[in-house]
């Protein structure tokens, strides 16, 4: 007699939340750029019978972007998520997983993440700061100058950009540009960067040391600059997870 | 006639009883919002 079918789960019953976490834990330990995501509600969850103590679980995950870079060691619970009046970022996934004597592990995740709606913050909030586009001209001189201020102010390292992770842009009631980006710490010294910035590389895999910047540029009513880096310390990378990827968007 | 009126008032008694303040179970899916919906 064919086994009964698995009785259809809710999404909140607990199994499907044990099957969400370890499915949002192998999101964030695959991703290369950006944030760490959080599990913002679980929309469907479908439970296909393999054979004795093996299922195989679909689920269609609502994610919201955390203030947490990828690369921070910082725990997922304790990663802020970025509210709705600072332009929240959501992701929507498809994971497949497995549920084998008890033990769930991810076969494949599909991923997608928009930001909210410029018009839906307008109508709330009509003077927050909105999301630009990483290219943006005003976000990459933000960047540019910040980092420079750090590093022609910093005594550690002299820091090179990995990636930038946001830019937002406020236009009233004054126009300010702020920007998060990711950093490495680089052979040099910030002053023998001065000497010849082109022989400073970022740390090889077994000590490299990164970080996050924020950093403010106001443009109007009056000039100023502020910025401000964290470097996280010497990681070891566990070995399943890939390598930051090098290059610097 | 007959028939019609017989049949409502099965249809009447088949009904399941609900107890008082019988409140149905949310719906499966989605699940609940931990944040915020965007």
């Amino acid at each position: 007699v064919p086994a009964a079918p698995p009785a259809p789960l809710g999404c909140d019953d607990p199994e499907s939340e044990a099957a969400a976490e370890v499915a949002v834990n192998y999101i964030n330990a695959r991703s290369h750029h950006g944030y760490k995501f959080a599990l913002n509600r679980i929309e469907d969850v479908h439970v296909v019978l393999q054979g004795k103590g093996n299922y195989i679980m679909i689920l269609e995950l609502d994610l919201l972007e955390t203030k947490c870079p990828i690369l921070s060691p910082t725990p997922l619970a304790n990663c802020t998520v970025r509210s709705f009046a600072e332009h929240a970022v959501e992701g929507d996934c498809d994971v497949k997983l497995q549920k084998l004597n008890g033990t769930i592990s991810v076969l494949a995740s599909k991923c997608h993440s928009h930001a909210d709606s410029r018009e839906d913050i307008r109508r709330i909030c009509p003077n927050c700061p909105l999301l630009a586009r990483l290219n943006d001209t005003e976000v990459l001189e933000t960047v540019s100058a910040a980092l420079n201020d750090f590093n022609s102010k910093t005594t550690g390292p002299y820091l090179r950009l990995l990636e930038i992770g946001r830019g937002q842009i406020q236009y009233h009631p004054a126009h300010i540009i702020a920007v998060e980006f990711a950093v490495g710490a680089t052979n040099c010294s910030a002053e023998e960067a001065k000497v010849n910035v082109g022989a400073c590389q970022l740390l090889p895999e077994d000590q490299s040391n990164f970080g996050f910047c924020t950093g403010t540029v106001v443009k109007s009513p009056s000039q100023d600059l502020n910025v401000d880096c964290q470097l996280y310390g010497h990681q070891v990378r566990t070995p399943d997870i890939p390598l930051l990827c090098q290059d610097t968007s | 006639p007959v028939t019609k009126r017989a049949v409502a008032e099965a249809a009447q008694h088949d009904k399941v009883p609900r107890p008082v303040g019988f409140v149905p179970p949310p719906p499966p899916c989605p699940g609940k919002i931990r944040h915020f919906d965007i």
